[in-house]
């Protein structure tokens, strides 16, 4: 069984989740051709 | 033999136990590591198109930070004074181009809508752009599908190549549809 | 204490100017323009009077960023998109604000000044996301702490010689930083810390670029066994939860990074980070034990007849940057150990052994694994050059009838089954790529199977070996060949074993190993 402390922390780490960051919150702004993500269809290709 | 969890039948146990409960495994059998999204067998090193510990591949070349000239960056002021994004306008290599840098975003889509509007059609098995070639007529056609010489785009080689295809027409992706909130500026 | 009358509504004040004067096309190049300007406000205000009240004014902006985020983030209509602009239009203003005084406090040479800024500036920071953290619990949002720890490292890595000459202390403060806020202090910004230390800039200056390239390896090293230490309470029950699994797969990902691009940095680190990797964890330690010098070539290990003490490699020392002697404690058992190596007494030494080692009665936790680990490795060393003292190297002849060997084949014999596990561990934790320890560890091995006076013990050290063989790859090339020669040397008539036919799976298990063996 996980301690008092552990329990606390999986709590938050698990609260934390929900949110995860996203890459674009490591990268400069970009002003003209901001990432724009939107959900395509499976079969178009990843970026390459 | 060992009867607690030190020993063979411990492993033996958790082996079987394995089989049913794939959460079980993570750790002890562990996962197939090369499923990751990073490509182990690169000559170069990884770390610097590493995206993320969430990501499941590298970082495109528009996500990387390069240091440039301050001059080189497009100003939050001037961008309005820059003539919008018009894909109508723009040759195939660009319009490939943006197809395959911007996965999993509307300028990709937009790519393809581009590309459909001049007469390629994306094969959703063979995942290639294909178009007829000038001249080029099938050699069979049918309702459901035709075949004969087409020109793919080969976006290893980056250069259209002429290929012998049979294709059903359920394959070819219909006209792609932009999200109605499509503001590429 | 409270902040001094005002001074709430003066900084509030400022930072909504200079975020306008950043955002401004008359902010110049850089900021430079709208930053003098801004000093000359700052001054005005008597903000730059004391030390104090900068680390008020830099506590008060903190707190009015994370403020706007939280109030972005709650404003369901926005996308994610819309709603991260509206936080980094300000954020990326006082990353830059917070990046000039930096560059620009104290005279161009008098880099103090400047690392006292910025560690004061990731200190107030640290403390506020801390309190956050505390105060607002699983609500707690590590958005607006991300965005400004990682865009003020990425402007405090721009190839500027102000900032390159002060690189090393840069990237030291944000390892304090960063350890001050490891996940077990903060596990609500777990996976942006798990980001931030991933970030290529990151790595890229602690193990790549560093002018003495190693001075951040150790800083770095620290940062792992932080994520190993806060992750290790939550896997040993085998079976994860969905965001357990999620970082642990993550973590994965930072470790194939690091075993593709710095595998140097694994093989240095790699006792360190064994210790704190919970005993389940097999195929995550695997990775780490797999890591070999990328100058090395290693024989396959399935080559028939390879003769092993022939490799030109297998007489030198691996580099191990742990203390590991420091760990064996108290400092009277550490002596007793001393004495019974050189001279074997205390005669009691050994009925003793066990009891410094067991700690508790707690199934699962009964013995001291770190001193386990430093024991093992800290005798062998001893071994290996006593050894090499008599002219010979290590092998199934020179290892024997010495006080080291005493010692492990009293832990073999002497402790109960869950401490052999983790005695065979500990020895096991040593086969990686051609080394004196591989070789040594080896043999020992071997021959504490060839010598057993139990079934028992040959069946744990089969387990040890055979649980880390069946995992998925990668496999230290030390273990492949240590089971390679258990079940191919007939001296050690390994096949006439019950444990051996005990289950179809096993027998399968063997048989697969043993076909790409011949």
């Amino acid at each position: 069984p996980l301690s008092k402390d552990h329990a606390y922390q999986l709590a938050m780490m698990e609260a934390a989740a929900h949110h995860l960051p996203h890459p674009s919150d490591s990268e400069r702004l970009r002003h003209y051709l901001p990432r724009n993500p939107c959900p395509t269809p499976t079969y178009h290709c990843p970026a390459m | 033999m060992v009867t607690d969890p030190f020993g063979m039948v411990g492993l033996l146990t958790f082996i079987r136990a394995a089989e049913t409960d794939a959460n079980l495994v993570q750790l002890a059998l562990g996962s197939d590591l090369t499923t990751l999204g990073l490509n182990l067998n690169s000559p170069e090193n990884l770390y610097g198109t590493f995206q993320s510990p969430w990501a499941d591949g590298p970082c495109r070349p528009q996500d990387i930070d390069f240091h440039v000239p301050s001059e080189y960056l497009t100003n939050l002021h001037i961008k309005d004074k820059l003539a919008p994004i018009k894909l109508s306008r723009y040759g195939e290599d660009l319009l490939f181009y943006l197809y395959y840098t911007h996965g999993g975003e509307v300028l990709q889509l937009a790519a393809a809508a581009e590309l459909y509007n001049r007469d390629w059609r994306y094969h959703k098995d063979e995942r290639v752009w294909i178009t007829r070639g000038p001249g080029m007529e099938p050699s069979v056609k049918t309702n459901s599908y035709e075949m004969g010489m087409y020109y793919y785009f080969d976006c290893h080689r980056w250069c259209k190549v002429p290929k012998e295809f049979h294709l059903d027409y359920d394959k070819l992706e219909e006209r792609p549809h932009l999200p109605a909130s499509f503001h590429h500026n | 204490f409270d902040d001094p009358p005002g001074l709430q509504d003066k900084t509030e004040y400022l930072l909504r100017e200079w975020v306008n004067m950043y955002h401004s096309p008359a902010g110049g190049r850089d900021s430079t323009k709208a930053f003098s300007a801004f000093v000359n406000q700052m001054h005005q205000q008597g903000i730059l009077k004391t030390d104090d009240l900068i680390t008020r004014f830099f506590r008060i902006c903190t707190e009015l960023c994370v403020k706007l985020c939280y109030h972005a983030l709650s404003e369901q209509a926005h996308t994610a998109t819309l709603t991260r602009s509206k936080c980094f239009h300000t954020l990326d203003a006082f990353v830059r604000l917070i990046a000039l005084l930096v560059k620009h406090s104290g005279d161009a040479a008098n880099s103090v000044t400047k690392i006292n800024l910025l560690n004061k500036v990731l200190g107030i920071v640290a403390g506020v996301l801390l309190h956050d953290h505390e105060k607002r619990g699983s609500d707690f949002q590590q958005l607006p702490y991300h965005r400004i720890f990682i865009m003020l490292l990425l402007e405090l890595n721009a190839p500027e010689h102000v900032l390159e000459t002060i690189n090393f202390q840069v990237m030291t403060a944000f390892c304090n930083a960063f350890h001050v806020l490891r996940p077990s202090k903060a596990p609500g910004f777990v996976y942006s810390w798990l980001e931030l230390i991933s970030h290529r800039i990151f790595i890229a200056r602690m193990l790549a670029t560093m002018p003495q390239q190693k001075q951040g390896w150790p800083m770095y090293a620290q940062l792992l066994i932080d994520i190993f230490k806060f992750v290790t309470p939550f896997l040993r029950n085998a079976d994860l939860s969905k965001h357990v699994s999620l970082l642990y797969k993550g973590t994965l990902r930072l470790l194939l990074v690091l075993l593709h691009d710095f595998p140097e940095f694994l093989c240095d680190y790699h006792y360190g980070f064994c210790d704190v990797i919970p005993p389940n964890c097999i195929q995550m330690r695997n990775l780490i034990l797999s890591a070999f010098p990328r100058n090395m070539r290693l024989p396959d290990p399935f080559t028939p007849n390879l003769k092993v003490d022939m490799l030109s490699d297998i007489t030198q020392p691996p580099r191990i940057l742990t203390n590991f002697a420091a760990m064996i404690q108290p400092v009277t058992f550490k002596k007793e150990l001393d004495s019974y190596i050189k001279t074997r007494s205390p005669v009691t030494f050994l009925s003793e052994l066990r009891g410094h080692l067991q700690v508790s009665h707690e199934p699962g936790q009964r013995y001291n694994v770190p001193l386990m680990n430093a024991l093992v490795l800290y005798v062998g060393s001893q071994a290996i050059a006593y050894i090499h003292s008599k002219g010979s190297t290590p092998s199934m002849n020179t290892i024997t009838h010495s006080s080291h060997m005493d010692i492990f084949q009293n832990l073999a014999v002497d402790l109960d089954t869950e401490g052999r596990y983790l005695f065979l561990n500990a020895v096991a934790n040593q086969l990686r790529y051609p080394n004196s320890h591989t070789h040594y560890f080896s043999c020992t091995l071997l021959y504490l199977f060839a010598e057993a006076n139990s079934e028992a013990i040959q069946e744990q050290i089969t387990r040890v070996l055979l649980e880390r063989l069946i995992v998925n790859r990668p496999h230290p090339w030390g273990l492949l060949i240590t089971f390679i020669e258990l079940i191919r040397n007939p001296s050690f008539k390994f096949w006439g074993h019950d444990f051996v036919h005990c289950a179809p799976e096993i027998e399968k298990l063997f048989d697969t190993v043993a076909r790409s063996c011949m």
